[in-house]
Parts: C-alpha cells; sequence; structure tokens
C-alpha cells in the first residue's frame, strides 16, 4: 500500500491522528491518547484496478476476468481500504464505570484498488 | 469520478484544510460515540482515583491468573478455546462501588451498569472483589446478600445470600455473575450488595474507604449478536 505523501493523486493512505487532549474528551477517555482515523483517497485508473496484492478483494478476480474480456464493461474502480485493525479503548461510562473494549475495524492500515 | 458524479473522498479533498479537519474530527466522534452505543460524550462526575484502578487491574490479572493455572489453561491471558476473528465486541467493566445505607450490624454497597452497555450487551462473568478488615484473630461469619430492585422498582429482593467466615484480613471474591445478568436482562441498571456482620465487628471493610481497597466488581460482557434468521 502507498502512504499519501504531497500531490500524489493516486489511491494511497491519508494520516490522519485525532488527539483527545485536543477535542476536550481526554477527562472521560483514560487509554489511548488519541485515534488514528487514517481514510483512503485517490484515483484508481483501470490499469491500476485489480492488480493482485493492491487490494485483496474478491473484485479483484471479477474485475480480471471483465477486463481479459471487454474493458469498456470493467466499472470503475475505487479506492478502499484493503487492512484494518480495531481501536482498543479504556473509557468512562456515564455512570463512571471503567469500560475497556477494541472496537474492530476501526484504523486503516492499507489501501487498495477494487 | 466521470465528471458530475460527486465522489466522497474527492468531495472531501475540495474542501480547505481547516475545514476538512473540523469534518474529520466531527466524523472520528460520530463513529467513536456510535460504536460505543453512547449518545454523547459521558460527564464524569467522581472519577476514579489512579491507585483504586491500579488495584483493581492487578486484582483483576491475579484472580485470572489463579484461574488459569487451576484450570489448567495457558496463563497468558488468551483463552484457548476462543477463535480470534469471532468479530463480536467484547467489554470489561469495572464497576466501583457506592455507598448506600449502614447500621451498626450491616453496611450496603450499590454498584450501577449503565443503560447503554445493559441494553447491547450479554454478561460472560461478574466477580465481586471485597477486601476484609478483620477486627482480631479467629474467624467471623458475613452474610453477603445481593439485593436487586424487584418489577416496581420500589422494594428490593434479595437475589442470592452467601454466609462467609472471615478469617484474615484481605480480598475476597464472589461470583455474581446470575445477579448481574438477570439485571441487565431486566433492563436494571443497580446491583446492591448488602454486608452483615455479627455486633461487635463494625465495619467489615477498610475503614475511611481507603481507595485502592476499595470493593468493585469486575464484568465481562460481549455485544448480543443480532438475531439472524437462517433462509433456506
Amino acid at each position: 500500500s502507498i502512504d499519501c505523501s504531497g500531490d500524489s493523486q493516486m489511491c494511497c493512505r491519508k494520516e490522519f491522528f485525532v488527539d483527545f487532549k485536543e477535542i476536550g474528551w481526554e477527562d472521560w477517555i483514560i487509554q489511548p491518547e488519541g485515534y488514528h482515523m487514517n481514510y483512503c483517497a485517490g484515483l484508481c485508473p483501470l490499469h491500476m484496478a485489480g492488480i493482485p496484492g493492491l487490494a485483496a478483494s474478491f473484485h479483484t478476480a471479477v474485475l480480471n476476468l471483465l477486463k481479459a474480456n471487454n474493458a469498456d464493461a470493467a466499472v470503475d474502480s475505487c479506492c478502499v481500504p484493503t487492512q484494518r485493525r480495531p481501536l482498543s479503548l479504556l473509557y468512562y461510562d456515564r455512570d463512571s464505570n471503567i469500560v475497556k473494549t477494541d472496537i474492530p475495524d476501526m484504523i486503516v492500515d492499507a489501501c487498495g484498488c477494487t | 469520478a466521470p465528471k458530475g458524479v460527486w465522489c466522497p473522498a474527492c468531495g472531501l479533498a475540495a474542501l480547505a484544510p481547516t475545514t476538512q479537519r473540523d469534518v474529520l474530527i466531527a466524523l472520528a466522534k460520530q463513529s467513536i460515540l456510535s460504536k460505543l452505543h453512547l449518545p454523547d460524550r459521558p460527564n464524569i462526575t467522581q472519577p476514579t482515583s489512579r491507585g483504586a484502578l491500579l488495584t483493581a487491574l492487578r486484582r483483576m490479572r491475579a484472580q485470572r491468573t489463579d484461574m488459569a493455572i487451576s484450570q489448567g489453561m495457558p496463563h497468558d491471558g488468551s483463552i484457548p478455546n476462543w477463535h480470534p476473528g469471532m468479530g463480536v465486541q467484547e467489554y470489561e467493566i469495572l464497576s466501583f462501588a457506592e455507598s448506600g445505607s449502614s447500621t451498626s450490624r450491616s453496611v450496603r454497597l450499590h454498584f450501577r451498569f449503565t443503560g447503554e452497555l445493559a441494553g447491547s450487551t450479554e454478561i460472560l462473568q461478574a466477580t465481586l472483589y471485597l477486601f476484609w478488615a478483620v477486627p482480631g484473630p479467629g474467624t467471623h461469619p458475613v452474610t453477603v446478600r445481593l439485593l436487586q430492585p424487584d418489577l416496581t422498582g420500589l422494594n428490593r429482593t434479595v437475589a442470592s445470600e452467601t454466609r462467609l467466615e472471615v478469617q484474615r484480613a484481605g480480598w475476597a471474591t464472589l461470583d455474581v455473575g446470575r445477579a448481574v445478568q438477570s439485571l441487565f436482562s431486566q433492563g436494571s441498571q443497580r446491583l446492591t450488595v448488602e454486608l452483615e456482620v455479627a455486633e461487635d465487628w463494625g465495619s467489615p471493610l477498610l475503614a475511611g474507604h481507603s481507595d485502592s481497597h476499595w470493593p468493585f466488581v469486575a464484568a465481562q460482557a460481549r455485544a448480543r449478536m443480532p438475531h439472524r434468521v437462517q433462509r433456506r
């Protein structure tokens, strides 16, 4: 996967860190100090669509077949997360109980073209 | 995207950087609150002291290691038959006691469980941790009653009663899983624990509510699976 840098137009991962202290949430979220809310952005021209390893998804196989037979019919390809991990939180709930939980698929680690 | 068709990511890119940042922060807040089933960020009235939190986490770890060794499980905290990737969100909840009414022979403690979690999770297990402060040598009988509100919510019924013989000061644990489960299933929010002792003992708990020895309930819960309809 590619991390966006400079004025890259191609599909890549944009890093974005939300600091809980900056948004005034550090009093009720004990750990961690922030949330890596990365996201995918950029273009997926057809020649990049479905290149194995860029977007390990079942769309890849289908699109390869479409391209092999009739490129015009191929639908647009999208820049999507291809690898994600949970966000582990230790926080106070409304009764000041302390709760630990892992919210699945909250952090994008890699992006690719479908 | 083809001309004229709005593309979500491009839309963001078209915004001014400060606006873009505000949009992303608002999205992050909304995403975290919705995944925690919270309508808004909680306002914390009485944060737990660091001492009490660290002591509670240490006690829970010690308890889990003891249990693992006694059941021959790997005591690295992993659950052998728990298949990773089942993707069901799990919660560990630490609820510290609120002082309730007390007499010369009894003391009441209240534990509250939030509506959001109660409505969207099922309790896997719950343990009450008490630190005894004994008045002297010998054994001291204690009756532990778990009370929960009846259907009218006006009175309390005894959900369970346990008699303990306390010989020395220190931590003791009691399984309260069933009581907390029935609380959650009734959508109720408060478990009351009543400790009754002999006349001459006074308070069975550490006097002065020493923070790092304050009673707590540690519960493990799992998000309720949405009801799946099998289609044939």
